[in-house]
């Protein structure tokens, strides 16, 4: 059995890295450096990816390319999820534009409660009213969610998302939201990403 | 010495972890479950945190408020870090209005080229013209951007960034850009969140 944790919390983290290598055209990377680049123990890297076959080879290291499409493919990440996206304020907006969902993801509608917004369009969506979500997401199988909505409105619009058959919400909102069992729940939080910076940034200035 | 990768890439994810706790109200961790709910190993979690003091108690584990305290101190967040802004577009003002940086960030302007945004508010800051940008960072001590232009204006941004003085520029336009040896440069990309709900979602279906 594939430990638990390493396909939650650590795959992701290699694949993050790798894309990053293959965007810069690093073609091979030793375990050692793959391990000094994101903070992980070599010999665990080596454990995690043998669970999945015989990737690196020695002294050569892994194939970037390779292992990237091998990871996508254990990940889930070589078919494409289909998504809604409740909210389509500032960051919704920003979020329907941005040219880094298209690689996965399809947005299958956008919605909103604002009758200012309901009708007009956003990219190539027209903002349809928060009523429809549920036939839209279960007449086409949706599977994820993106919560753009306010503090006040999250837990609400969660219930909504929740009865209408979504398995994961990406939640924006500043606020835990309760979901059934069956429903993943992950909160985003940029400042994360700025913490992260700084992080970096104390280090080097050591 | 403390080893680099254990600050750089470990340390955030332990306080990312501590923060979602301390937010649920859980008390004290056990090393063994902190290791499950992050993917690390639990006697790398001791080993890291033994460089900085005696945290944890015997059989009871670590106290989440203590051991949230003492990490934000080693990792500088006991302190406000200035930033900047660059791009008061749809990401930009989701930004601007979002009350997850308050805690540790003071945002001290923002910054278009757009003459429509220029002299307009954005919560409250009134937006400034981008030739503003250097005397603003050099006044204050700046030492954090967050880059939220579009992918064509990136680079030419980064470069009035780094000649202005800036350390940390945590980029959002989907483009590597390059920077000085003494200015970081972090991307975020928001779809790595929506991988990571993939993959959690993935591994509760088996
Ligand atoms: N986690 C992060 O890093 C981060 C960063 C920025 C913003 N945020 C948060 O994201 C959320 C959106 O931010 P924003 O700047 O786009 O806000 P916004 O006010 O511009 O947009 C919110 C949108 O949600 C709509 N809405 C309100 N109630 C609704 C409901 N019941 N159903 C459907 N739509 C509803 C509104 O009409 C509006 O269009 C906020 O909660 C904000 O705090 C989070
Ligand atoms: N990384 C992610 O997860 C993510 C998510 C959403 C959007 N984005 C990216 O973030 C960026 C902003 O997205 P958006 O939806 O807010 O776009 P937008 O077009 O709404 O906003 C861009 C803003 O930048 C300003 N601008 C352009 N050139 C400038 C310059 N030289 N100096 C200062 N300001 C300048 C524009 O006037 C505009 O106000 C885009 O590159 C987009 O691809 C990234």
């Amino acid at each position: 059995l594939i430990p638990k944790t390493a396909i939650r919390k650590r795959l992701p983290l290699y694949l993050r890295c790798l894309t990053y290598l293959h965007q810069m055209g690093i073609e091979n990377i030793s375990s050692q450096n793959f391990g000094e680049k994101i903070g992980i123990d070599p010999s665990q890297i080596r454990r995690d990816l043998s669970y999945f076959g015989d990737f690196g080879k020695q002294g050569v290291g892994y194939n970037v390319e390779n292992l990237l499409h091998e990871l996508k493919t254990i990940l889930g990440l070589n078919q494409r999820w289909k998504v809604v996206l409740v909210g389509v304020g500032n960051l919704g907006q920003a979020l329907v534009n941005y040219s880094g969902l298209q690689y996965n993801f399809d947005l299958m509608g956008v919605f909103d409660t604002d009758p200012e917004k309901i009708g007009s369009k956003v990219g190539d969506h027209e903002v349809q009213d928060i009523k429809k979500v549920s036939s839209t997401i279960q007449k086409n199988g949706v599977k994820l969610a993106i919560l753009a909505v306010p503090k006040a409105a999250a837990q609400e619009v969660g219930d909504i998302l929740a009865a209408s058959g979504i398995k994961g919400i990406l939640n924006f909102a500043p606020v835990s939201i309760r979901a059934p069992g069956n429903v993943i729940v992950h909160n985003a939080d940029l400042s994360f990403e700025l913490q992260n910076l700084v992080f970096s940034l104390i280090y080097s200035l050591k």
